[in-house]
């Protein structure tokens, strides 16, 4: 990535950051498509041997070797029984029965998290800097799970059992699959185990926002991953024959639009289709488009595709509009034409044009790529959004980061839109999805890692959450891109991850296979049920009461049973992992009706690793006529705050 | 089609592996086959969970979900990239 780094403060705080030597003693696992190895971002100047406690291979297949490893891509394997079982014999004419990356997505999470330094990356010019993963020093394995035919549950098992054999440190995945019960989840089953061996699970929480309760990837013992924007955006203009000017977005690089206005035509309008405003393949009438420029309504096909189909058409360029499904998110594409992608608002008002004036004409200015726009970060629109759909007690997301136009490496085989038809080959490509934003947390995770090297996956996750930002720096909160308006923790979790505080958390709330156990147990799981996901018998205490208010997760989710108690109570356990100190707590709520005590307010820690106990009572007062709200609770010495979102809501 | 074969995931408990198996993957393989003939295993699972995964008809999956020692037959499912 080339913007990430200093939009987090990595660069600026390069001296806080965990020695070079401790950093390559970690491996992170990344379970995707696989990679390219030739990539840059691979290279292994100046990293030492792999560390010794390393178990993995690179494995070889179709155009992969073992010396297509080094020592920073230390190892690669794939998983396809589970997907040719299914799906029959791979065609290795189409797809590479190896660990090699013929996508791109894989090579592009996996040097997001610890891609090496390369000088001078962009793509097509855009983005220019030198790109790097989180974690510089940190080595990669490459598991290959997901195939042209999707990923399939056997194999990402299969995956997840070798990676905790090869002795990864960090798992990234990057992909999910509805909501299923923890115990029929074969990523939450498989992170399960890696988090009694000590690896921390991160995982992408979708693209299915701004709908509510849309979430993968819930288990408690998982990290949870939305996505935001970066300060950096890829202007170009839609310039309109009435003289007004829109915004938009553009990785266009290519030939340019006339200088003089071009015809301009709505899909909509060229189609004898019912869909043919979505410029789906086969719907534009050539003889209508032909040497125009053609309005493209968003949604149901791929972005890229219908600039694909406008070419085919002999469009001369698109002008893609969101629809109220995405608002004003705009996502940059690096299409095959020159092409624009305006929000919502923007799309109206274009097509306002196009219906009214008998000769609409448009063209596109393309600006490149501009930084340091404001506000930034903006909760994206296709991040997913809770509440927990399996669990309402435990608030996810847990956190965000960078997810949108991220550049990163990519595969040598295919071009950056993924189009077959797409014969351009880039080393770095420009993409958007929670599959972005989770490998900046493992890389930050691995760098969290790599500083404490005995901090369980629950302590590196708390120290990643308590130290992440909600607000901008003049205190405004931040955004949803959705609505325009203030996000909520069901948005971004515990904020937006700020890696350098994290390194530095002062306190952290500590979790152990046994108490997920307790949690389960709170949950009524069956004997059988908490065996298939712990692999051991485990017999809840029936003399015990299990609360999954208990559960000593650092954010709170508060549920109130309309017309029942209205008190509820949770208790956590902070550890200190920094210097003795006095920690006092402070809780807001932006409901009034809703009460928030804590006891004790203050709490003493007189050496490191000590624990201590408290309890917030959460009080509704009367009946609300609000179904969510929300509120934080801090604990601070002066020098460290570890804070907590608060969400409530009222089943 | 009651022929139809879907994967599915085994989970087994270990605790409950007879005496007479000297090694979980006989148990494994013993159970398998205690329901079809033909099924083969696709991997076996060490570390994430006690079990297997392999191909089976609706009727198999039952019929092995009622053998003691199996925990669960989940069927198969599909992930996607974000």
């Amino acid at each position: 990535t080339t913007r990430t780094p200093e939009f987090l403060g990595l660069e600026k705080s390069e001296s806080m950051s965990p020695e070079a030597n401790l950093a390559s003693e970690v491996v992170i696992g990344v379970l995707d498509t696989g990679v390219w190895p030739e990539s840059k971002s691979f290279d292994d100047s100046g990293l030492g041997p792999v560390p010794s406690s390393w178990k993995g291979a690179c494995e070889t297949g179709t155009n992969f070797t073992s010396s297509n490893c080094n020592r920073k891509l230390i190892g690669a394997r794939y998983f396809s029984k589970g997907y040719e079982a299914a799906l029959g014999p791979i065609d290795e004419s189409k797809e590479s029965k190896s660990p090699r990356d013929d996508d791109g997505h894989g090579t592009h999470t996996s040097t997001t998290a610890a891609g090496s330094l390369v000088g001078e990356a962009s793509l097509f010019g855009y983005a220019p800097g030198t790109a790097r993963g989180m974690a510089t020093h940190a080595r990669v394995a490459a598991y290959k799970v997901c195939w042209v035919g999707g990923c399939f549950s056997s194999d990402i098992l299969a995956a997840m059992d070798k990676a905790i054999d090869d002795n990864v440190n960090v798992l990234s995945m990057s992909l999910g699959g509805g909501m299923p019960d923890y115990f029929k989840d074969s990523v939450a089953i498989g992170a399960f185990s890696a988090m009694e061996k000590g690896i921390l699970v991160s995982c992408s929480a979708g693209n299915a926002g701004p709908t509510p309760s849309s979430l993968s990837n819930l288990a408690p013992w998982i990290t949870t991953v939305g996505a935001g924007t970066l300060d950096r955006d890829f202007p170009a203009y839609v310039s309109l024959g009435n003289g007004k000017n829109y915004s938009g977005v553009s990785l266009y690089r290519g030939n340019s639009l006339p200088e003089t206005l071009t015809p301009f035509i709505y899909a909509g309008n060229a189609s004898n289709s019912t869909s043919g405003n979505l410029c789906m393949m086969g719907t534009l009438a050539p003889e209508k488009v032909a040497g125009k420029i053609v309005l493209c309504d968003r949604g149901v096909n791929a972005r890229v595709q219908k600039g694909a189909v406008v070419k085919e058409a002999g469009g001369a360029g698109m002008v893609l509009a969101n629809t109220a499904a995405n608002g004003e998110e705009l996502v940059a594409d690096a299409h095959l034409l020159p092409a624009t992608s305006v929000g919502e608002r923007s799309g109206n008002a274009i097509k306002n044009y196009l219906f009214s004036d008998p000769k609409p004409t448009v063209t596109i200015l393309f600006e490149g790529t501009k930084i340091g726009v404001q506000p930034s970060p903006v909760i994206a629109a296709f991040s997913s959004r809770g509440p927990n759909s399996i669990t309402p007690e435990i608030l996810k997301p847990d956190i965000i980061a960078p997810g949108v136009n991220i550049l990163a490496g990519w595969s040598g085989g295919v071009g950056p839109t993924g189009l077959s038809i797409d014969t351009r080959r880039v080393a770095f490509n420009i993409i958007s999805g929670t599959s972005m934003s989770c490998p900046h947390v493992s890389g930050l995770a691995a760098l969290v890692k790599a500083a404490h090297l005995d901090w369980s996956p629950a302590a590196i996750r708390s120290a990643l959450m308590t130290t992440a930002y909600t607000a901008y720096k003049k205190g405004e909160s931040l955004l949803d891109v959705a609505t325009g308006k203030p996000a909520t923790p069901y948005d971004y979790g515990a904020g937006h991850v700020n890696p350098i505080a994290a390194l530095n958390p002062g306190l952290v709330y500590d979790l152990a296979a046994e108490d997920y156990l307790n949690f389960v147990c709170a949950l009524n799981y069956t004997e059988s049920q908490i065996n298939s996901l712990a692999r051991r018998k485990f017999t809840c205490d029936t003399s015990k009461k299990y609360s999954l208010n208990d559960l000593n997760y650092p954010s709170f989710s508060v549920v109130f049973s309309s017309g029942r108690s209205s008190v509820v109570k949770h208790t956590r356990t902070l550890t200190n992992v920094g210097s003795p100190g006095t920690y006092k707590v402070s809780a807001t709520s932006e409901n009034p009706s809703v009460k928030i005590s804590v006891e004790p307010d203050s709490l003493n820690f007189s050496e490191t690793n000590e624990k201590k106990a408290y309890a917030v009572t959460f009080t509704a007062t009367g009946s609300s006529s609000i179904m969510d709200s929300f509120g934080r609770l801090e604990w601070t010495d002066g020098k460290h705050t570890v804070a907590s979102p608060i969400a409530i809501t009222w089943s | 089609d009651a022929h139809q074969r879907s994967t599915y995931i085994v989970h087994m408990a270990k605790s409950e592996m007879p005496a007479s198996f000297e090694h979980h993957s006989h148990w494994y393989d013993s159970s398998l086959k205690s329901v079809s003939d033909t099924a083969e295993m696709i991997y076996t699972y060490d570390n994430v969970i006690h079990g297997f995964s392999t191909r089976l008809t609706a009727e198999e999956a039952l019929l092995l979900g009622s053998q003691p020692g199996i925990l669960s037959v989940l069927p198969e499912l599909t992930y996607e990239l974000h």
